[in-house]
């Protein structure tokens, strides 16, 4: 159960040798708290067919509980350590596993994540998250970026333009986010950039949440009159993906997350071809 | 021009609210992936025919791997000897990790100046061996990093596959 490390010359990751998960980040010789878990939400079934309450589904997002419930309290941990990169594999249980890298002399971590199909034999819908938890004083604060080009600041519980009425304490605070999500306080930011849009929010100080994958059983009733099931062959979808987070001083923090975001966006175009020559008549 | 104006159909076509939330019906989603798949397979002969004109017309037939979401690539898993080609859209150089789905095996990786290319061989997650539809049989990915990609630049790596030994067991996790 001793601790588990990995580190590239950079950055160093610390993981809880028991719980199995991401525990410390450590640069430039100081340590900060980072955990990272999974969790779902269980969504609104609706009731009356809809007549009234609504139904989490493709158009809504409605959790029954503003807690979400953990996906896994003890996790494998499999260790890969090589010159090019540092990976730890956690499985988090059959349908949800995380791989945690970093790349020889990078800044940053890479979290892919692989979730599905997501399990529905008690008849409840499940809308996974990604939960990462700093010590970051953010002060009821978050920016999403809009459409990657500049970051919007978002107020917890808050409009910038009207009084809310806070129905939904967890919905209301989800936001669109199409590359990338922060929190920062004077000296720290911790930043995810995503591989696609997801849908984000910063529901405690501190804490970043993504929504990673839905999987729900009853028609919100906005139109489409289908659940959100995606069950190809009778089982639910499987989605993988990628979160890079650096976690920064405040002044460096925006070069970090100019550069990774476009980095990311736009990777090299990789593409394979077959041969029958040697590598010196290739060259 | 035909090969990149089907994608851009579809792209356009994908910015209907719908395409873009996921608020339609399972088939017309389904049509939306279909569309983008075959904008995408055009693309490909893009490729090829830029590439022909950089590097002689011998250049082969450029392939997506697009299973890379479930770790698999026909070419990289099938073929002993291929060409993997990188081309950098950033105005700035990058260094990139490059990740293929192989067997394991011991490879030769040769890089644009013919220098061998330090790689490593890297165990793929276990719930990767669990999805329904995955017929790949690479265990493993080739991971090595492509420094220093040029602006707007095109690099390539020739791979061969030299030997096949016997694969090492799967880790065991470190505090199952």
């Amino acid at each position: 159960t001793e601790e588990v490390t990995i580190e590239n010359g950079k950055l160093k990751i610390g993981f809880n040798g028991t719980s199995g998960l991401v525990q410390w980040i450590e640069q430039n010789g100081t340590r900060h708290q980072l955990q990272q878990n999974f969790f779902f939400y269980e969504s609104m079934k609706g009731y009356n067919f809809n007549a009234d309450n609504r139904a989490s589904g493709a158009y809504i997002f409605r959790p029954t509980k503003n807690q979400p419930t953990v996906i896994s309290e003890k996790i494998n941990l499999t260790i890969y350590r090589g010159k090019n990169v540092h990976e730890v594999h956690q499985s988090f249980s059959s349908w949800l596993s995380q791989v945690v890298r970093i790349y020889d002399q990078q800044e940053s971590i890479e979290f892919e994540w692989l979730v599905g199909p997501i399990p529905i034999m008690e008849w409840i819908g499940k809308e996974v998250i990604t939960k990462y938890t700093t010590k970051i004083a953010s002060n009821g604060t978050f920016y999403t970026d809009s459409n990657g080009r500049r970051w919007m600041k978002r107020k917890r519980n808050q409009r910038s333009s009207w009084n809310l009425t806070l129905t939904e304490p967890v919905a209301s605070n989800y936001y669109p986010i199409t590359s990338s999500i922060a929190i920062r306080d004077a000296i720290h930011q911790a930043t995810i950039i995503t591989d696609r849009p997801q849908g984000g929010t910063s529901i405690e100080d501190g804490t970043l949440e993504l929504m990673l994958h839905r999987r729900l059983l009853y028609d919100d009733s906005q139109g489409v009159s289908e659940p959100l099931d995606e069950n190809q062959y009778g089982e639910g979808m499987v989605t993988r993906g990628k979160h890079i987070l650096h976690f920064n001083e405040l002044d460096k923090a925006a070069k970090a997350h100019r550069l990774s975001a476009l980095h990311t966006a736009m990777q090299p175009v990789v593409t394979l071809a077959p041969t029958h020559m040697e590598s010196n008549e290739w060259v | 021009n035909e090969h990149v104006q089907m994608l851009a159909i579809a792209v356009a076509q994908s910015q209907h609210h719908d395409a873009i939330t996921g608020t339609e019906k399972q088939h017309v989603s389904d049509d939306y992936a279909l569309y983008l798949d075959e904008g995408i397979g055009e693309t490909q002969k893009v490729l090829t025919a830029a590439y022909r004109k950089w590097f002689g017309k011998e250049f082969p037939e450029q392939q997506y791997c697009k299973m890379l979401n479930i770790s698999e690539c026909d070419v990289s898993e099938n073929n002993s000897k291929f060409v993997i080609t990188l081309y950098n859209p950033l105005s700035r150089a990058v260094t990139t990790p490059v990740r293929i789905p192989v067997k394991y095996a011991d490879y030769k990786v040769t890089g644009p100046n013919g220098a061998n290319v330090p790689y490593e061989l890297v165990f793929l997650p276990g719930q990767i061996f669990r999805l329904g539809g995955r017929t790949s049989n690479a265990t493993h990915e080739l991971v090595f990093i492509a420094s220093e990609v040029s602006p707007l630049g095109l690099v390539n790596y020739h791979v061969e596959r030299i030997n096949e030994p016997e694969p090492p067991p799967r880790p065991t996790p470190h505090n199952s």
